[in-house]
């Protein structure tokens, strides 16, 4: 757990007397490998550690009675800061449905997700509409249709359309038939795979989304700055969602894709079932990346 | 990474930067540099690129120490299970693995112990109807041991060559799930002794440190005997495979580059190493 070797570390320093530069470099070194194996980005620790050194080797810290407390809640700070502001909010329109689409690299819990989100919204009085426009994943439109049955949401579909087309028709009847809320699942698919991330751009062209959400597995490792990235480049995202945070993965990815992509994250996922959603915490993300 | 330079300070941080960027993760990463130091030292290696050359024969050596390849029973159906967390790519790699058995000219029969996610069954039902294997299902919600204690029987009475066992997706943390896991297994190996012959564990090829304690966990409960790296096809480099083989010690089989049937190989260390530093 770093905080807590962090504070024995500076325990057997002080002991010896005053906090030097050295003994907080060698104490950062420590944060830094806690970081990385929580799979926070090789760039991103680096600044981050340069951060705390310039504010922790400051001349109030070594004058201080307890320099290692000091230096320990700056790192926390620092990292809760980065992770933060918690920010649920969605920005519904304000005439005509509110439309999310839901984005991401495969298997990282959009179809679950856009089900969870349904239904949370539904117990907000909103009235939410579906959408499976995954039409390559072998019975991912069963999948949703499974799910908007287990929670009473209606599921639009249409297996012989594109997914462009899915999306747009889909807001059009939403509109006629006075649903407030549509959420878009979109299939699973690679920031390299060109053909199929101009189909985003093409999806967001048709459907007008108010909100796009990129949806990342918490347990992603080094790589999360590449696909976030690549998704923050071609469209413009709105906010973030983790999944799968009820495991052990640390989730450094969360502070990576955050400070590549400078957006909030919205909600986290923390279990397969359709309750398992849950607003997010920065403070407690915060200590969870470090240990 | 430029060739043919001096190795010195800034020369063993870039590299340390590349491996960690490839999900080695930094204790591993550490101890690698630090027993090149000591090794080059000895051989005195003079420049950068004879010192990544090196490293890059260590690596494959490490990844071949242990068998890669997948053990067939000597007689009656090879039976397979495939486990791991959510969403990594059980149930495609399933489809792709009944695809390369078939197009060997083997019987492939699937078992859907997945009873739980919605659709899962109908997913799997998919991919048999598109390589052409039979499927073994239960009822949803049903046991999972019991779809393939049947299959099991299935296999044997109708001849399959290969039986391929698909799970639900599952959490490590979950012990509930890791002990239904367990039973899983267990009914196979007393409905047909030597099964399952092959365990293998889905990785996410995105998939960061927590890699180590998904296998760790999983080869505890249910003896894993492979792992099957999928979505390789991505810009993760899979790394944290040289962790798990050297510390877990289980070889890497299959990699999954894609979402088509065809989209499995055989592991091949020396692409995978090469890959690591590209
Ligand atoms: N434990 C856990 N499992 C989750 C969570 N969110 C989703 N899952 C599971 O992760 C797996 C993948 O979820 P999907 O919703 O199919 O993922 P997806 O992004 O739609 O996948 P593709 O459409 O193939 O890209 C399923 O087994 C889900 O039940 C979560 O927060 N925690
Ligand atoms: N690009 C790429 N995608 C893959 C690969 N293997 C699987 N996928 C995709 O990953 C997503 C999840 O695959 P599944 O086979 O449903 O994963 P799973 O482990 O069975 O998921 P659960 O049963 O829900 O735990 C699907 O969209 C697959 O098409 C691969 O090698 N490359
Ligand atoms: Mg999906
Ligand atoms: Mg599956």
């Amino acid at each position: 757990v770093i905080t807590k070797s962090l504070k024995n570390m500076f325990e057997g320093f002080r002991t010896k007397g005053k906090l030097t530069d050295a003994n907080i470099r060698e104490g950062l070194k420590e944060v830094r490998v806690a970081l990385l194996e929580a799979d926070v980005n090789f760039k991103v620790v680096k600044d981050f550690i340069k951060n705390v050194s310039e504010k922790s080797v400051g001349e109030e810290i070594l004058k201080s009675v307890r320099p290692e407390q000091q230096i320990v809640k700056i790192v926390q700070d620092e990292l809760t800061a980065l992770m933060g502001p918690s920010d649920p909010h969605i920005n519904f329109s304000p005439s005509g449905p509110t439309i999310i689409m839901l984005i991401g690299l495969q298997g990282c819990g959009k179809t679950t997700m856009a089900a969870k989100l349904a239904n949370l919204l539904r117990k907000k009085g909103r009235n939410p509409l579906l959408v499976a426009a995954d039409v390559q994943r072998p019975a991912a439109v069963e999948q949703l249709r499974i799910l908007g049955k287990s929670i009473n949401v209606p599921v639009y579909s249409d297996e012989k359309a594109s997914p462009p087309e899915i999306c747009a028709d889909a807001v059009a009847e939403a509109s006629a038939k006075g649903y407030n809320t549509v959420i878009l699942d979109t299939a699973g698919r690679l920031h390299i795979d060109q053909p199929l991330m101009e189909e985003l751009a093409e999806i967001r062209k048709k459907a007008s989304p108010n909100q796009i959400y990129l949806v990342a597995d918490s347990m992603t490792g080094q790589d999360a700055v590449n696909s976030a990235g690549e998704f923050a480049g071609k469209l413009d995202l709105d906010g973030l969602i983790l999944t799968k945070l009820d495991g052990d993965a640390r989730g450094g990815a969360a502070l990576s894709i955050k400070a590549v992509t400078g957006k909030p994250v919205k909600f986290v996922g923390v279990g397969e079932k359709i309750d398992d959603i849950e607003e997010f915490h920065p403070e407690r993300m915060a200590s969870r990346i470090l240990g | 990474f430029r060739i043919r330079r001096k190795i010195d300070a800034e020369f063993l941080e870039e590299l340390e930067e590349i491996l960690i960027k490839a999900d080695l993760g930094p204790k591993f990463a550490a101890k690698v540099i630090s027993d090149m130091q000591r090794d080059y030292k000895d051989r005195k290696i003079e420049d950068s690129s004879a010192l990544l050359a090196y490293l890059k024969e260590k690596f494959r050596a490490n990844l071949r120490v242990r068998d890669t390849s997948l053990r067939f029973a000597p007689e009656g159906p090879t039976v397979i299970l495939v486990a791991g967390v959510n969403g990594v790519g059980k149930t495609t790699s399933i489809g792709k693995l009944a695809w390369f058995f078939r197009n060997q000219g083997k019987k492939v029969m699937l078992a859907a112990s997945d009873t739980y996610r919605a659709a899962a069954v109908e997913q799997l039902d998919l991919w048999s109807r598109r390589v052409g294997a039979e499927i073994v299902r239960g009822s949803q919600g049903g046991d999972p041991a019991a779809v393939a204690f049947d299959a099991v029987d299935a296999a044997r009475a109708r001849g399959a060559h290969v039986l391929l066992v698909d799970t639900a997706g599952r959490l490590h943390t979950r012990e509930n799930l890791m002990k239904e896991l367990g039973k899983i297994k267990g009914v196979i190996s007393k409905k047909l002794p030597g099964a399952p012959h092959e365990v293998l564990l889905v990785l996410d090829a995105t998939t960061g440190q927590n890699a180590v304690e998904q296998a760790r966990t999983f080869k505890d409960v249910i003896d894993v005997t492979g792992l099957f790296l999928a979505k390789l096809d991505g810009t993760a480099k899979g790394g944290v495979v040289l962790a798990i083989v050297e510390q877990i010690e289980i070889p890497v089989k299959l990699v999954g580059i894609g979402e088509k049937q065809e989209d499995v190989e055989v592991f091949d260390p020396d692409s995978f190493v090469e890959g690591l530093f590209q």
